[in-house]
């Protein structure tokens, strides 16, 4: 479950930098 | 029989919104309710596909989310390496990440 959370976070600053 | 072409002016309309393709997504049938809602964030410049399996993987509330394997039996006749791509495509624009392994992916923008 560490790595769900890690990879979570990982996914929401890749969202943020391809959006807008 | 008959195409339907706009035969009116040939050319010259500066005000020609070029068309999205946007194909039709099918019907798919089960579970994954939220569907019609938030549309405006599902066509950011995805494929049909990637639509399709964007809003699967957001369609499910586990934690650990949803497999391939899961993916492909709801999405019928799509092939394994056309979802594979999808996920991958997802997965780099940040809108779905790999939960328990590399086979279970979860949608970042659903809660």
């Amino acid at each position: 479950l560490d790595r769900i959370a890690r990879n979570k976070r990982i996914a929401l600053e890749r969202l943020a930098s391809v959006q807008t | 029989s008959k195409p339907q072409t706009v035969s009116g002016a040939p050319g010259g309309m500066s005000s020609n919104i070029m068309s999205l393709s946007r194909p039709a997504v099918g019907s798919m049938g089960g579970m994954g309710g939220s569907y019609a809602g938030a549309n405006d964030m599902a066509n950011n410049g995805l494929s049909g596909n990637q639509n399709q399996v964007l809003s699967l993987i957001r369609g499910c509330p586990d934690q650990q989310g949803i497999s391939i394997q899961d993916l492909k039996q709801r999405l019928g006749g799509m092939s394994m390496a056309v979802i594979k791509q999808a996920v991958e495509f997802l997965s780099n624009e940040g809108h779905i990440f790999s939960t328990i392994d590399e086979d279970h992916y979860k949608s970042t923008d659903n809660d």
